[in-house]
Formats: structure tokens, sequence, C-alpha cells
């Protein structure tokens, strides 16, 4: 179970980031942040949780209550959201379950 | 050394990788999670529970707490822009766990970023491990500990490595003002079928990113309302007295162990619920409580119908873990510690349960109100008297 165990955590560090989302016109207005996955890296996709949105929702957050809302299109958010991502350094995974540490470009045998 | 802030350390010996913009392609949520969420927290009695980030103390406005509502249960996809410096950057591979693949009591692990983008020097990446604690469709239950801003984290199976489980909803559960420690999930696999699914309909410039989501793992099956769990879980049963609840153990057919101060006063008649493949309900009278000085918070139920199909435990000989008799309260601060448990180790209580369910004598458990001085010590939390030192006169 313990190296079970450090390679999910490596596999779950790998993957995780956090997401910060402000105004582009009034970065002193705050911003809202909060934790997300990374799903793809080339191309980078993440999925994060949706509550960062609220304030920057064009129609105000009764859009998401609305019963038939499953999905709703990246501009339904203001022009001035600004969105950055931030991860930790990737250590890639050899075949051996080693970490190799801080050697860019290097990948799992097939991600 | 001063207290002045000095340059960020690094993560694990090496510097974080500098912010890099986003944009927003979707956002989507699980309509399964939001009915199950709905159905189980949608009507009057859930008003007590709040799902906000913020201490029960803090007053957040009504519009405030239902727009967070109306978010939990959504989520973003994100697309990173491009970096210059490092054209192929690849991290492990993953999956996603098909939905009910992961069963109930499996060992889970949280990764994210308590208070979000604050200090990620420090909170990137916060490890939380704990277990699937209950699953109602893709509305998941975990004991791992998650703070504010943890919402969107990772949750992921224990092993293989890599393998995405769910994604944090609500990372703080409080009920009555007090913090349950329990954090809402939503499985993943549904969600990455929304994004499939999104991206077709929203976004038919970028159906190929569908391609490189993590694919599912596992067959795909038809999920009961709720997890059935271990079979053994099924001699936990629900205790209600009047307005009161709490849980129960069934020791035999017609005999539930629980607590004292779950079935108080004079009322002597309960309700004892069992939830098996089918729901179970059954009366019951309180044939025995400790009086209220005694530090053993037990008190002895028997059924009027006999409890069918539980599998009954098989009390300990040799071991000293018991039934959970009391969380712990600060009444100074009125803080209560809900993983901070006093157990009543069984081979205690064995003896009198044997005796009673022989003979239906409850002299055994009578002794339990005459516990000697050191166990009443240990209940008031006090420290143990030290020998009073002789005088040398």
């Amino acid at each position: 179970m313990g190296r079970q165990w450090r390679l999910a955590m490596r596999a779950a560090e790998q993957a995780g980031c956090v997401v910060s989302a402000s105004r582009a016109k009034q970065p002193e207005a705050g911003s809202w942040s909060c934790s997300g996955v990374i799903l793809s890296r080339n191309p980078g996709l993440v999925l994060c949780h949706g509550g960062i949105f609220l304030p920057f929702l064009r129609a105000g957050s009764e859009t998401l209550a609305t019963a038939e809302a499953i999905f709703l299109p990246g501009d339904s958010c203001g022009d001035d959201l600004r969105l950055q991502v931030q991860w930790a350094p990737t250590a890639a995974v050899g075949s051996n379950g080693l970490v190799d540490q801080g050697r860019p470009g290097l990948c799992t045998p097939q991600c | 050394a001063g207290l002045e802030p000095g340059p960020p350390a690094p993560l694990h010996g090496r510097s974080l990788q500098t912010p890099r913009r986003a944009e927003l392609l979707l956002l989507l949520s699980c309509p399964d999670f939001r009915a199950h969420f709905e159905r189980l927290f949608g009507d009057e009695e859930a008003e007590q529970w709040r799902f906000a980030s913020v201490a029960p103390d803090y007053e957040a406005s009504e519009d405030e707490e239902e727009d967070q509502l109306r978010a939990l249960g959504w989520f973003a996809l994100l697309r990173v822009r491009p970096s210059l410096e490092v054209a192929e950057e690849r991290g492990p591979a993953m999956a996603v766990a098909s939905l009910g693949t992961v069963p109930k009591g499996a060992p889970l692990l949280a990764c994210g970023s308590p208070f979000g983008a604050f200090c990620p020097d420090i909170f990137l990446n916060t490890l939380s491990r704990g277990v699937l604690s209950n699953a109602a469709g893709p509305l998941l239950l975990t004991d791992a500990r998650c703070l504010p801003g943890s919402e969107g984290s990772g949750v992921f199976a224990a092993g293989p490595p890599g393998i995405l489980v769910a994604l944090v909803a609500a990372p703080l559960c409080w009920k009555a003002r007090e913090w349950v420690g329990l954090t809402l999930l939503c499985a993943a696999a549904p969600l990455i079928r929304a994004v499939r699914t999104a991206l077709g309909h929203l976004r038919p410039a970028d159906a190929a990113l569908a391609a490189v989501l993590p694919p599912e793992l596992g067959t795909p099956r038809v999920l009961p309302l709720r997890s059935p769990g271990p079979p053994w879980a099924a001699a936990a049963v629900l205790v209600e007295c009047g307005a009161v609840w709490g849980s129960g153990v069934a020791v035999a057919p017609h005999l539930v162990l629980t607590c004292r101060h779950v079935v108080p006063g004079e009322e002597s008649r309960v309700l004892v619920r069992c939830d098996t493949t089918e729901s179970v309900t059954i009366w019951g009278r309180v044939v025995f409580a400790t009086q209220e000085t005694s530090p053993y918070d037990v008190a002895v139920v028997s059924l009027e119908e006999a409890l069918d199909g539980i599998p009954i435990p098989v009390p300990t000989k040799h071991f000293n873990e018991g039934i959970i008799a009391s969380n712990t309260r600060d009444n100074t601060t009125g803080a209560t510690y809900p993983h901070l448990n006093f157990s009543i180790p069984i081979t205690l209580l064995q003896p009198a349960l044997r005796r009673y369910s022989e003979t239906g004598d409850l002299g055994g458990f009578q002794e339990l109100d005459y516990a000697t001085e050191p166990i009443q010590v240990v209940w008031r939390l006090q420290r143990p008297l030290n020998e009073v030192p002789r005088s040398k006169l």
C-alpha cells in the first residue's frame, strides 16, 4: 500500500493546480480563486469549480439556477474576465515509478 | 531572523511555475448531481445545512448564500494558453473512474489548494487522505479534510495512480452551527461526459479537444440510489427518540446498543431504522440507560420485532474498541470537535449484554453506573490525581 500511495500522491500532485479569476480592467477589485485539475497538458485543459465565475456572469447568478442549463458557453462571462492557472513544477514519473525531478520535457511512457 | 517575510520557499525544492493565462471554454454542471443535491438538501429540514466556505458565525446575506448554492454543482473547462518556453510539457497519464466502480469505504486522496491562490508556496497541492464515505448517484461524500478554496480539487483513487474519481463541490459542510467534517464531491465521470457533449454542442471548432480528455476506466453500471457498502455496515442503525437522533449498533436481532444521550429523559419508545437492501423501521423500548452521572454513556434498546438479514457483529475478546459514546465540546467556546470521540470497549459491555440476552437481567448494566474514580476523571477530561505526598513529620 505504501508504494501505491506514493505513486497515487505523485500523480495527484501533478494534476493539481490553482485557478484565479480577476477583472482585467479592475485588478484592484480583487480576485476569486479555487482549485482545479489538469486534464491535459498539451493542449492545456483544466477543470475547476464554477463558483469563481459568479461575479463575471453577464446575466447574473440566476443563469446557473435555470433547470435546463447544463452547460454555458465561455462568453457567458464578461470580456474583462482574466484567468490565470498555476501549478507545481512537473516531475515526470518513469516506468520504474521513480520520479525525475526538475527535468523539463520528460513524460510518462505514453501520456 | 525577523518576522518580515522572505522570498517564497520553493515547492519541494523547486520553484513554482509562473502563472499562465487561460481562457474559459465553457461552464458545465452535472444534472444528476444537481438533482440528488436538491433531493437530499433541498427541503425545509436542510435549512440547517451550510455549504459556504465560511464559518457559521459569518452572517452571509441571503443572496450570497443563494448564489453559493446555485454554483455548487457547476464546474468550468479552461484552456491554458501555450507557453513558448515549454513547448512539449506532459504529465502522467490520467483516467477517470466510471460511476459506481469505486466502492464505499475505498481509500481516496484529495489534492487541492486550501484558500485558493493564497500563498501557493505553502498551500498548492495539499494532500488529504480519506475514504469514500457514501454515495448517492454522482453525489459522493468523503471524510478527507478539505478547506475553503479546495472547491474543484481532484479526488483520486489510491491505486492505480492517476485515476480521477471526483472533484470537490463543497469542502465544508456545516449543520446546526457545527462542522460536520465531510466534503461533498461530484463524480468525475459524468462531468467529463458533460465536457465531451458540451464541446460538441458549444464549440464545434474545438471538438477535437474531446480526444485529449482522460478516458473512462471500468464498466459503468446502473447505480442503486445509495451504495450498499460492506455487509457489516448494516449493523449500524439510526435511532430516533422524539426530536433526538443518533447511531446505534445491532448486537442481537432484538437488541440495539446506543448512547444514553440519544434516548434522553422520559422517552422510552424509540424508532430504529436499518438501511439494508430495503429500508426497515422498527419500534423499540429503552430497557436500560446509564445515569447522567455515569461516564458510560450507554443505553440498551429492545426491539419489538427482530432485525432480519443483518449480520450481527461478533464482539472482540481482546480489543478495546467499542461504540462511540460522545464527541467533544468545548463549553467555553461552544466549539464541537466531531473527530475527537470517546469509545467504550465492547469487552466491557459484553458480559452485561450476554447476561441480559440469556436471562433478561439488567444487573450487569447497572454496574456501569458505579464507575471507578479514574474512569470518572478521564470522562471529565481531568488530569489523574497525583498521589498526595506523605508528610515527613
